[in-house]
């Protein structure tokens, strides 16, 4: 089982890290 | 997710939650595993994980962590030139390798017996006919 994050929540983590 | 497949070291990611679950995980290798692997793919494989958005991913770098090419050839060059730096003693992290199989399952799977006893992660998009699949679900 694992968390469904949409593209966008996902392109906004890459872009903070 | 990735402390999860890392044993087998190869796997297919299929079901309806397949592209979800491997943008979580390619996400998770960049951002949060400790480790600080290195990430390879190709602008196809990253377009599909990013619904067609894979510059604004590209774009920022990781510290050259990331390493996206075009043709799935590229890769299989790029990873055996560095198995073979690894067999030489330069040392390296933990490699995470993103590919769909479809047609090239057998170009792959040569590639990951290349591989044989380092340490690298693949995660196959589909069904993976060369070693286990998993049917990722949302919880």
């Amino acid at each position: 089982l694992f968390t469904t994050q949409p593209v966008s929540e996902s392109i906004a983590l890459l872009q903070q890290s | 997710l990735l402390r999860d497949i890392a044993r087998p070291v190869h796997s297919g990611i299929a079901g309806a939650f397949a592209n979800d679950w491997l943008r979580a995980a390619f996400v998770e290798a960049l951002v949060s595993d400790e480790r600080l692997p290195d990430v390879i793919t190709t602008r196809h494989d990253l377009d599909l994980m990013f619904c067609g958005q894979s510059s604004q991913v590209i774009a920022h770098g990781f510290n050259e962590r990331l390493h996206v090419f075009e043709a799935l050839e590229e890769v299989v060059e790029h990873l055996e030139a560095k198995a073979d730096d690894i067999r030489s003693g330069q040392a390296a992290p933990t490699t995470v390798w993103f590919a769909t199989p479809g047609d090239d399952a057998d170009v792959i799977h040569q590639t990951i017996e290349y591989w044989a006893g380092l340490d690298l992660i693949a995660l196959f998009h589909g069904n993976w006919s060369h070693g286990p699949n998993r049917h990722p679900q949302p919880a």
